[in-house]
């Protein structure tokens, strides 16, 4: 007898949560953190607050290997009515948008509750006060899996007296710090590495568990703008759920309002080439007709590029305060390449390199990956990022291993095509690939010629 | 202004497909025709069904890329009234069991359906008649993507004259059939390896893209039966959702029902353990008493050892029947391991060494993964795998590379963890990874010897 059940999105990821990360008490912590740091600084940065975020932990009972999670930061805070859904709903977010953020899936928060609750069957804490609000809120939720709904333990205000903004977490979870201790230092270290004008504070519940990364730098990238997705990206389901809002608006409107790259003239040669009328309600589009609008609006070369303001690169300077401070080469050379697109979706990569100074010597370059500012350090070994640079010839930019060498590779996009729900590899796409490879020898090149000059100011000093 | 969304599952997966396998046109193919063949191998061996599997792939609409799939199969059918939501709901499956399956994340099938109606705006087709059943049903399916629910397209039902039983499928979508075909067919190769008693035809949509793989013996594993959890894989929101079952069923009792490896006698010496009365209704554990508990489950050291009736290991014989068929090796060893559990989860590593014969010689050996009988082809780099055979040293083991040498290493669970929902690497276990080095070194003692045992009569040739 076939007995078939359905799960609610809470049920599966607590059943499965390993695909989203959190395969053990090690790496769970080290999810958990790496969940709310960066909530934090898409809470800051993306609104030009120069982060300050505090990850304070202890332990809640070293029998069970509990440990206690504290996560503050300077943000936008959390509408009060939104804090229930946010960290008790499944697949809920806010960055569901066109727009670089390291959030993408709707499901970090939850992870953290979902694994905190299944583990200790405590709930979490949270307090945050948005901007300029004269209220504090501070509730205790935990989830109903069966419903993916958030069940609401206990909620309180306090008045905002001194004009706080953000929001702190305090998560109690099973937990090894010892072991994951080293990866979480790691993890900051390198979130540091791109992100300089952010401080950190790590305390650990050991006497000398302490880490201050401090700011080196105020100046920080532009932060995105919000965009509209490209005639590139479409599927035909979006197509359906832009018709549905307006059914009766003409065709060539359709175009304008909804898509980034098309202006009035660029929609009437589109129109044209498909042979449809730019006065047509676009709800009259059904069937082969719309698969046949589809295909050809994916097509059609005659689209604007997609823009990158959606788009917020470190930058070239930034970049290189943050290299030097982690590392301590000798030299940095970085680079952040034009925009480019995959499927319509706009991405730019950055590279560095960084050469001698406190780099340890190895057989081969040691790789710092990033996408949307946020580091990816497990899975290295499928990485396309380890690929390209493995099957660079270094001999070619005058490197002889063992060798000095680190190479910093950041790709960001309004869609980075991650390989899984733990965001540790970014899936295969060759228009990347080629980007990345692009970067990496135009910072080799720079490379070659710092060495070049170098050799030949030690034949004169020779002479 | 910050706005927030919910999305349903489906929406979720829609956007997200990379981290199901479908990041682009030649996977999409690859990963579609793998979900629906694992889907018809649950369907056939799990019931003592030979297999029989057919596969055609017709190009639809070459200037588009579309390509039609169809899977055919003589398992156990569908229950008509259960075969939208099979089809058409997201987390919606028969498999959410503890039972060995391919199937795991009620997800596969949706996935299919998912990206063809993306790409092409087509329902998917299902005919299906369960076992004896005087109808066949025919289906043609959508899923309404913000509910997360199927949209009946069309229905029928035709009288089943000759008795048949299994399941047929046909999807169009947009799949580069080309570059996935080497791939596919390499799949299935690997397939009947671990099932030499299933038999599939493949035929593509060019004159010579047909591939006959025939059945090599009628011999099949015992299926799993199914089984109850074990006390060490239990977490809070499990015995919850037991406890809310029946709270008024004692402490006792409530043991020795819901859980495998429990008997009376058993479950009083843990109750003494926990210092809790047997007759106490269960419904009275809760908050902190709850936790520890639970937590004392997972603890104690008393329990039997998680029962193997759950798994289905492919068995010595077959698998060197599959490994001789499909390598042509010069010989073959094979290892079947005792039964070992990992976090109360049960679970077997078997292994075998093919040697010489049609075995390219390579610079290292050869490997075929394998979890619940499916071939893991992307994603090595990461895989527990890779790392412990790379990591032997075979000249212990008289390998001199390079040699003509293949590990096939297939690993069966209650409960694969898998590292993505794209079910292409494992998760790092501590206890899979010693059991996959302890079954990878057993073969290698059996391969020392045979070679020992041929340098000897060398030797005495040579006299
Ligand atoms: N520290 C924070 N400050 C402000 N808003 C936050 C904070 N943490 C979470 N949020 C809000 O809650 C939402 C849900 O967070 P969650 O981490 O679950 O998903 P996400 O960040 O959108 O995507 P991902 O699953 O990829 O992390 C966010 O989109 C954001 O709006
Ligand atoms: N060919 C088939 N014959 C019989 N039953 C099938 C067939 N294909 C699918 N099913 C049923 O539909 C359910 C859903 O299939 P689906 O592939 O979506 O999920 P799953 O196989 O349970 O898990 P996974 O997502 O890991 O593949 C299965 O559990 C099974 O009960
Ligand atoms: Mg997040
Ligand atoms: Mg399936």
């Amino acid at each position: 007898i076939v007995k078939f059940e359905a799960l609610s999105p809470a049920e599966f990821f607590r059943r499965n949560r390993e695909i989203a990360g959190f395969s053990n008490p090690t790496r769970a912590i080290y999810q958990t953190i790496r969940e709310l740091v960066e909530n934090s600084l898409d809470a800051t940065e993306t609104f030009k607050i120069l982060p300050s975020i505090k990850i304070y932990i202890d332990y809640a009972d070293q029998s069970r290997n509990w440990v206690s999670v504290y996560v503050e930061d300077n943000g936008i805070g959390i509408p009060g009515d939104e804090i229930p859904n946010v960290f008790g709903r499944v697949f809920y977010s806010s960055k569901y948008r066109i727009k670089q953020h390291r959030g993408i899936f709707g499901l970090g928060a939850k992870m953290v509750v979902l694994y905190a609750q299944s583990t200790t069957n405590t709930p979490i804490t949270v307090r945050s006060a948005p901007l300029k609000s004269d209220i504090i809120y501070e509730y205790q939720l935990m989830i109903d899996i069966t419903k993916n709904e958030p069940v609401i333990v206990s909620q309180k205000t306090f008045e905002n007296r001194y004009g706080w903004h953000g929001t702190a977490i305090k998560v109690v979870l099973e937990g090894d710090w010892p072991k994951a201790k080293r990866r979480i230092e790691e993890y900051l270290r390198r979130t540091a590495m791109v992100a300089p004008y952010a401080e950190f504070v790590l305390r650990g519940p050991d006497e000398d568990d302490a880490i201050k990364i401090p700011r080196v730098t105020t100046k920080m990238p532009d932060p995105p703008e919000e965009g509209l997705p490209h005639p590139k990206s479409v599927d035909v389901e979006l197509i359906k759920q832009l018709i549905q809002r307006d059914p009766n608006m003409p065709l060539l409107e359709f175009l304008v309002e909804n898509f980034d790259g098309v202006g009035e003239t660029i929609a009437k040669t589109f129109l044209d080439f498909v042979k449809l009328p730019p006065d047509m309600p676009v709800g009259k589009l059904v069937n082969d007709e719309l698969v046949n609008f589809v295909t050809k609006m994916r097509e059609f070369n005659g689209w604007r590029r997609p823009r990158a303001d959606w788009l917020s690169p470190i930058g070239e300077d930034i970049l290189a305060e943050g290299v030097r401070f982690v590392l301590r080469p000798e030299v940095v050379f970085t680079v952040t390449r034009k925009p480019s697109s995959y499927m319509g979706n706009p991405f730019i990569v950055e590279a560095a390199l960084a050469w001698g100074g406190a780099i340890e010597p190895g057989d081969k370059p040691i790789i710092y990956r990033f996408a949307n500012k946020v580091p990816l350090i497990y899975d290295e070994g499928n990485d396309v990022v380890r690929k390209v640079v493995d099957e660079i010839d270094w001999t070619q930019y005058k490197v002889k291993f063992p060798a000095p060498l680190a190479i910093v590779v950041h790709i960001c996009s309004t869609k980075i095509p991650y390989a899984s729900a733990g965001k540790e590899a970014i899936a295969e796409v060759p228009e990347i690939e080629s980007e990345i490879r692009n970067a990496v020898r135009e910072v080799a090149r720079k490379l070659r010629l710092y060495i070049t000059r170098k050799e030949k100011e030690q034949e004169l000093l020779m002479k």
